[in-house]
């Protein structure tokens, strides 16, 4: 069903059974960390995750009514920040560490073998800090992840294409407001709170964009074995912002 | 290059009705 019919609790209902299973890396990286051993993990996982992505946004209601090539740029452009505010809500309960998969955690001082990589994993620690004490509720985490991606990019194929967007996007926004007005808040904390939380995803496109450079870098100095539908992700990033 | 042809795998993926997951 289109968003409009699903009131905000069917909605969020529709989110939660979006949401991707633990992805797990299946490999034990090996003592002592280095550059390459990190990033190749990490990449990895970044490749195998997109495949899920992929089936998570076809879940979301109204996503896949969007043109093809919309869904497409959709995807591109937000990719790597959905990926890290998943990262953030599996690492919330794991102070100073950041928790890439089930079986692959790493401490900021791990991280900073891959050169670039402390300031990056010094912005998640912050973002996930953040989060923490926000006490993020997992009905909010999931509209906020569907907000990432139909908020991703304002320029569509058809100006239908971008009305049917704004529908999707305030379908999510009041489930969101729905959310959070089912705490104890008083209505002055409901919509600070509404703010503190859409102030998040700003830090969070931060983070993606230096990640992205990050990558991007790495590809360039053969640094790391990319993946085809990482690298087919990474190269339209590229291409966008250029 | 097409779009399409620059997104392949993307597009692969989102069109098939098959879940991506059970594709790769």
């Amino acid at each position: 069903p289109q968003p409009s019919a699903l009131t905000s609790e069917q909605l969020i209902e529709r989110l939660m059974e979006a949401e991707p299973p633990g992805i797990y890396l299946m490999k034990d990286m090996k003592k002592p960390l280095t550059e390459a051993k990190v990033m190749m993990s990490l990449t990895n996982l970044a490749d195998k995750e997109l495949v899920h992505m992929i089936t998570w946004a076809k879940k979301i209601p109204g996503f896949v009514e969007l043109g093809l090539l919309d869904q497409v740029h959709l995807l591109e452009c937000c990719w790597l920040e959905v990926q890290m505010v998943g990262l953030i809500w599996r690492s919330v309960d794991h102070p100073g560490k950041l928790i890439f998969s089930p079986d692959l955690s790493l401490s900021r001082e791990e991280g900073s073998c891959v050169q670039g990589f402390v300031e990056i994993f010094d912005m998640l620690l912050a973002a996930t800090s953040r989060v923490r004490e926000l006490k993020l509720q997992r009905e909010e985490y999931v509209c906020l992840k569907a907000m990432i991606l139909l908020n991703s990019n304002m320029c569509l194929s058809s100006s239908e294409s971008s009305s049917k967007l704004l529908r999707l996007l305030d379908a999510v926004t009041d489930a969101l407001v729905s959310a959070i007005g089912k705490t104890v808040l008083t209505f002055r904390q409901q919509y600070t709170r509404l703010a503190h939380l859409l102030m998040l995803l700003s830090h969070i496109r931060h983070v993606s964009n230096k990640g992205m450079d990050h990558l991007h870098c790495m590809k360039m100095k053969n640094m790391v074995p990319l993946y085809d539908l990482l690298l087919e992700m990474l190269d339209a990033h590229i291409m966008h912002s250029s | 290059t097409s779009l399409k042809e620059k997104h392949k795998i993307l597009h692969q993926l989102l069109q098939n009705s098959t879940s991506p997951v059970d594709l790769a």
